[in-house]
């Protein structure tokens, strides 16, 4: 299967609601200058197929809505409560999966083409199509890479475990 | 469980010599390095280490540690990609995983990638190289919107424009 | 102590601002950012904490940790050479410190020390990106004599040839 | 004062003797493919600077000498059994100090212009010009700069101390 496309709404860095389509490219390069907003669209991704906020670079996964530059912000009803993203994933069979994870201050909910599901479900989907967001062996973040070449024999195995 | 590590095992520590050399190989080393993976405990291998060993070309054996930063980083991407081949996910997602490779080992990345990349297996990288970037089939520009205090993208298919 | 203590964080702390700015000012942000430190306990400081805040232009007040890459280098950069102005060092040596630096931040570091280079504060840099290394005094090569399996070296003044 | 020069011998990946001068450069890259050795070189000022080995990504002081490609070389008496850096300072009164560190396999031995020292009386003499191997505030590994920016207010503190 392939991704399609994303749909961030008020998404770290993202305000509003940002389109973007991967349309037919096998290798896609996202490029832009440093502070951009390149790291947060992999969060995105990462964010949707249920990532654990903690490797996003963030405590808590309401620092995953955008916010402004007032700084009392708290207090002005202007600031997004909500946020998702949604993924357009082409499944082999030619099958298209709308998948869509949106956050409250707290909370996550799924939804695959608009249906609501439990994380449980969700992750069995993403399991089948052989994306595994335990092992995360399929994403590799900004200052990371060095680390899989060092890191210990017993994460190794592990590694090794969850693919199997 | 013996036998569903040992499958991903074996599967993976034979890919990963002949792809270490995929990304070693020049014109001074036209053979490359070489790379594999050892078990710490054979009767019970997913209770203790699989280890990784790396060998740049014309380098004798040695610790991972001591290894140059961008040797480590070619290493690790050999490690990634092997471990891949095994219950491939339909895509990667790179966040600048070039940053520690000279311009000659940044083609080598991008030569596997191009290789690679097709309708099973879809490519995301992140980075600020040109050299690696402007072999991608497309491009997804991230800019910041100072007045909107928004990060936004612009996306360009760089096959239509194949005199580069 | 208490006196050595405040009279190296008086000095650093007022020379922060300034050094971030030189490095953060641009074409769209000629103000450039603003960066200070705090003393956790003002009574005895060096029984607690000295924390730095750094703001990229344009970004509203956030922790250090939701900086990117190329945000956080400029931002430890700046402290960096702060920390110098007090008691200076002779020589500065760095080491890939321009990795997660898009060309225009190359720019301002090299700017940064050429401007400050000089016969009280000697940089030694090593990097892999031309547009850092080509406004250098002299570069040091260093290549590999595989033969003799041993590290070799070549050094070339840039001054010599002005007209690059 | 300036670093003047280097030599060094049997250290790391350079073997046999290897004599690098700055001259007048105030602004000097080191530059080269990956896995030449330029990362070696810093180890190398560091090393002879006396910082400990455990910052040179060695767990021991005899990882420093020169190893050839035999694997059994500790048998062959062609090996190295010690290596030395030396350091070529001129301070500000023109006055030119010759620093020189040589380890054996598990010892370090000091001398400055050819008499031998403690290493007290060696960190003594840096610390006169300003070099504080305690702090290494003027030493940036690779791989390390982000982190001076996220390091936490304890950690500044102490740099804080350190260097007043
Ligand atoms: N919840 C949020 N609301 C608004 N802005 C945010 C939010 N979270 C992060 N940001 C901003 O996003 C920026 C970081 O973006 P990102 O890490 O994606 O940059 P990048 O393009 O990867 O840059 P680099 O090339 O330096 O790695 C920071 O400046 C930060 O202020
Ligand atoms: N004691 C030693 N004897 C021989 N070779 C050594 C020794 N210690 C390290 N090396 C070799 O030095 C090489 C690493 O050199 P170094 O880290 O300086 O590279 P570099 O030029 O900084 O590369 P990069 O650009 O990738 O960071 C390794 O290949 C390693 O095998
Ligand atoms: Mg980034
Ligand atoms: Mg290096």
């Amino acid at each position: 299967g392939r991704l399609v496309g994303l749909e961030l709404h008020n998404f770290k860095s993202y305000r509003g609601t940002t389109k973007v389509g991967f349309g037919t490219s096998y290798f896609t390069s996202i490029i832009g200058p440093n502070g951009a907003g390149k790291s947060n669209m992999m969060d995105a991704i990462s964010f949707v197929l249920g990532v654990r906020s903690q490797n996003l670079r963030s405590a808590n996964v309401k620092d995953m809505i955008y916010r402004g530059r007032v700084m009392n912000d708290e207090l002005d009803d202007k600031v997004p409560k909500s946020a998702y993203v949604m993924a357009i994933y082409e499944k082999a069979n030619g099958e298209v999966l709308k998948l869509k994870r949106t956050i409250t201050q707290r909370n996550s909910a799924y939804t695959v083409n608009g249906e609501s599901v439990s994380s449980a479900v969700y992750a069995n989907l993403l399991k089948e199509e052989n994306i595994l967001i335990k092992a995360r062996n399929f994403l590799v973040f900004q200052g990371d890479v060095e680390q899989i070449a060092s890191q210990s024999a017993r994460d190794l195995t592990n590694l090794l475990e969850t693919v199997s | 469980r013996y036998a569903a590590f040992m499958e991903a095992f074996v599967h993976i520590s034979g890919k990963i010599d002949s792809i270490y050399k995929e990304l070693t190989k020049s014109a001074s080393s036209p053979l490359g390095g070489s790379a594999f993976l050892t078990l710490e405990d054979e009767d019970e291998p997913y209770n203790a280490g699989v280890k990784y060993h790396a060998m740049p070309p014309m380098k004798r054996f040695r610790d991972m540690e001591l290894l140059s930063g961008g040797e480590k980083t070619i290493a690790a991407l050999a490690l990634l990609f092997a471990v891949h081949s095994y219950h491939p996910s339909p895509f990667f997602v790179l966040d600048e995983v070039d940053a520690a490779l000279d311009n000659s080992n940044v083609n080598k990345i991008a030569n596997y990638i191009s290789t690679n990349a097709g309708p099973n297996f879809q490519f995301i990288v992140i980075s600020l190289k040109n050299s690696l970037f402007e072999r991608s089939d497309a491009l997804v520009g991230i800019y910041r919107e100072q007045n909107e205090n928004s990060s936004k993208t612009v996306t360009m298919d760089l096959r239509e424009y194949p005199t580069a």
